[in-house]
């Protein structure tokens, strides 16, 4: 079973102005890190136990902490995979997901099985690259996106172009 | 050809062909064209001097000097354009990069910065700022918010309730910034959205300037006891502005819609599939 009490506790101890404003030695400020990860975890399984109920599918729902470095295991060695995107506010969004992926076409198609648009871009820094599509999302709700990789299609990927400044 | 550009729907932004820099930001939704220079710059820390012995460090921040470094005078850049999305890769150095994005929608600038890890080999603590340079007539006035909600109006060395005795040029005109700071004239606003708190100022006319990391060789003497230095390399950052060019009368709208959606972003969920169902029947 989840449980947001830790994280709830983590948020409580982090209100020292220590934490808010980085006046901790190094130490103390790693402890706060170790606590909001530790507090982090049994709300995963909260999440994904509301998404099961929600979705009415049991699933190994799997989160990717690393997506601000185009780390995800998942959606990078998976064939096939969903896309499960939860939308917090009170009005319907449309939102680009951005996701790491491995060096391949891909086909997405939103909740009603309907292709969507998708790009995959490679990353100029590490030369992996990411898929791009557009998500449609509910007000207080979620969208189910579906991605395979599409057989035979070599990746399109849209590599950078490097532009040679003027000597310097 | 020589013109390096990236454009969507609403926005285009220029860049200058030879340093690769952003120097135009472009509304085409309200033909809004506004000349914008942003860099990256790090002041020297100061380590106390004859006027005072105080050292900038955790609680402290005093650059030894007003004016601050260029990190890099231009940036090896790199293009992507594809129907969902145009960027523009910038490389200043070794530990400062930037992807300038623009989402096939997006009403706005992205700029996702990734700083660190600082190299302070050279004696020297540094505090790094994204700075954005325009002609905005602003009279001395900016803009910050206080988390997220009431937004209070600054002037440059000056305080509403009592009268200022201005003794640090920078560190007395940086105000905390929890998720926007804009300056605008009497018809032009540019917003500049952040995706943390962050400090920020706006230390001459036209300008604005958003801290964004920090590494620093002395205790501030306030009780830490300790630089804030972080072990080993030190640790990079990587973090994202959101810049919004609008006229004044309709700038509110834009930037407060999109800061909830950059507060309450949505939560990305991942699944092989092919679960159970969760409901016998």
């Amino acid at each position: 079973s989840g449980d947001s009490a830790p994280l709830n506790e983590a948020m409580a101890v982090l209100q020292h102005h220590d934490a808010v404003s980085g006046t901790s030695k190094q130490h103390v400020a790693d402890d706060y890190a170790r606590q909001l990860a530790a507090g982090w975890d049994p709300c995963e399984v909260l999440l994904s136990n509301a998404l099961a109920r929600l979705s009415g599918f049991k699933e190994n729902f799997t989160y990717c902490r690393n997506l601000n470095i185009s780390v995800c295991p998942l959606s990078q060695t998976a064939k096939n995979f969903q896309v499960i995107i939860y939308n917090p506010l009170g009005r319907k969004m449309d939102w680009m997901v951005r996701l790491p992926v491995s060096e391949h076409g891909f086909v997405v198609r939103d909740p009603n099985g309907t292709v969507v648009p998708s790009d995959v871009v490679i990353l100029p820094s590490s030369d992996g690259q990411e898929l791009l599509f557009p998500a449609s999302l509910p007000a207080l709700g979620f969208s189910i996106y579906s991605v395979s990789q599409a057989p035979g299609q070599r990746p399109h990927a849209h590599k950078p172009q490097p532009r040679s400044p003027r000597t310097w | 050809s020589r013109d390096l550009a990236i454009q969507n729907e609403h926005i285009r932004a220029r860049f200058d062909p030879d340093t690769g820099l952003l120097v135009e930001m472009e509304n085409l939704d309200q033909n809004l064209v506004l000349p914008v220079r942003q860099a990256f710059y790090w002041y020297n820390a100061s380590t106390g001097n004859n006027q005072s012995a105080q050292v900038s460090g955790a609680y402290i921040f005093r650059p030894n000097q007003q004016e601050p470094w260029m990190v890099s005078h231009w940036a090896q850049t790199r293009v992507v354009k594809t129907p969902l999305v145009q960027e523009i890769h910038q490389n200043f150095s070794a530990w400062c990069s930037q992807v300038v994005r623009l989402y096939r929608g997006q009403r706005h600038l992205e700029l996702e910065w990734t700083v660190g890890p600082i190299p302070v080999g050279d004696g020297w603590g540094k505090e790094i700022i994204s700075r954005f340079d325009t002609a905005l007539e602003t009279k001395g006035l900016f803009y910050t918010d206080s988390n997220g909600r009431e937004v209070l109006e600054r002037r440059r060395d000056y305080r509403p309730t009592w009268k200022l005795n201005q003794t640090e040029a920078v560190a007395g005109n940086y105000y905390p910034v929890n998720s926007r700071i804009y300056i605008r004239d009497s018809n032009t606003q540019l917003t500049v959205l952040t995706d943390r708190s962050q400090g920020g100022s706006s230390l001459r006319d036209g300008s604005v300037e958003l801290m964004v990391h920090r590494r620093l060789l002395k205790d501030d003497g306030r009780g830490v006891a300790e630089a804030l230095l972080e072990d080993g390399l030190g640790r990079w950052v990587r973090g994202r502005h959101l810049v919004l060019l609008d006229k004044v009368q309709t700038a509110a709208t834009g930037h407060r819609l999109e800061a909830e959606k950059e507060v309450l972003a949505p939560q990305v969920v991942l699944s092989s599939g092919g679960g159970v169902p969760y409901h016998v029947k």
